[in-house]
């Protein structure tokens, strides 16, 4: 059985992830409502 | 206490931080704007704080520790800042 690779959170933490989908959501919000 | 704030201490905190942030976030340009945008609309007497100085500071040690981590950290920022904004008052109609 192959050893699943550690994940590497610097590209891919799941928090960070998260946090940065509310930012963009926040951010294509407030343009439409200009 | 300081009679002036914080004020000039955390807009050299702030700068810190974009200058941190901008090279993280070239996936996604339209952040940092976004974030200048909220801290121009923040109330000069937060911006002078106490506590929006810890605030920067505890963002950017983190961000300089955890670069994985850097959207949270600026989105925790816009919160704080979203929390300490001018409310525009419209005057009430008769």
């Amino acid at each position: 059985v192959p050893m699943e690779e550690e994940e590497d959170d610097d590209d891919d933490d799941p928090e960070n992830r998260i946090a940065k989908k509310m930012l963009l959501e926040e951010i294509k919000a407030n343009l439409s409502s200009d | 206490g300081r009679e002036g704030g914080y004020k000039e201490e955390n807009e050299r905190l702030f700068g810190e931080f974009l200058a941190l942030c901008t090279p993280l976030t070239s996936d996604h340009p339209e952040v940092l704007p976004f974030l200048c945008s909220r801290h121009h609309k923040t109330s000069s007497g937060f911006l002078a704080s106490a506590e929006l100085r810890n605030v920067l500071s505890r963002c950017l040690r983190r961000v300089r520790r955890r670069h994985a981590k850097v959207y949270v950290y600026i989105n925790e920022l816009c919160t704080t800042l979203k929390a300490h904004s001018l409310r525009r008052k419209l005057p009430l109609q008769p």
